[in-house]
């Protein structure tokens, strides 16, 4: 599993 | 300050609990798509405390004192299961989930968690009847009545039982007489009787 990285939410 | 032998488990350790951790990250995202604030709150603190979790796991094994699954802490033995690293992980990350989301992503995450422990309820049960099956010969209205016997007074240890299926297909699981016992019949009784003791 690739390390978790916040990223903006869908639209 | 931890000795070589515990810097080694941290490093054996770590990367382990990280990848699980991502696992319910990346879920979580899926469910209750939080904001880009939220995430990084809750991947702090999860992180945070898997840090320290898993360098006292790591120091407590190096120092010999986590044996056959019991831990001795402060003289005091307690189960494994309570102070695995994992366990505080995840109380944390439920604490943060309580304080950083919204009411409704928060009732989205319930939903989610009520599904997957459903499923994997179902999913274990069905695993226990095809072993129980594969020794005793059930019938169809046997499978089902045990199947539901089963859901019935669901234990959440009996999730880890199944493992046992992959180590030896004559596993039988130990599961309470109560259960199992009044769908039998007279030969599939002893039968059972005997792989329990």
């Amino acid at each position: 599993v690739q390390p978790f990285e916040p990223q903006d939410p869908r639209p | 300050g931890l000795n070589a032998q515990a810097k080694a488990l941290l490093q054996q350790y770590r990367p382990i609990y990280m990848s699980k951790l991502s696992g319910h990250l990346y879920a979580l995202r899926e469910v209750c798509n939080p904001t880009r604030e939220q995430q990084e709150q809750l991947l702090e603190s999860s992180q945070a405390a898997l840090e320290k979790a898993v360098r006292e796991y790591a120091k407590q094994m190096a120092a010999g004192k986590i044996n056959r699954g019991i831990v001795v802490i402060n003289g005091m033995a307690q189960m494994q299961g309570q102070s695995e690293p994992w366990d505080a992980v995840r109380n944390e990350l439920d604490k943060s989930i309580a304080e950083h989301l919204t009411e409704d992503q928060l009732a989205l995450y319930k939903q989610d968690a009520r599904d997957r422990r459903e499923f994997r309820r179902q999913a274990a049960a069905t695993n226990l009847v095809s072993a129980i099956d594969k020794q005793l010969s059930l019938t169809e209205e046997q499978r089902d009545a045990v199947h539901a016997s089963l859901l019935k007074s669901w234990q959440e240890s009996w999730e880890v039982a199944v493992r046992g299926l992959l180590q030896s297909p004559q596993y039988l699981p130990q599961l309470p007489d109560k259960v199992i016992v009044p769908h039998l019949n007279a030969n599939q009784k002893s039968v059972w009787k005997a792989a329990q003791r």
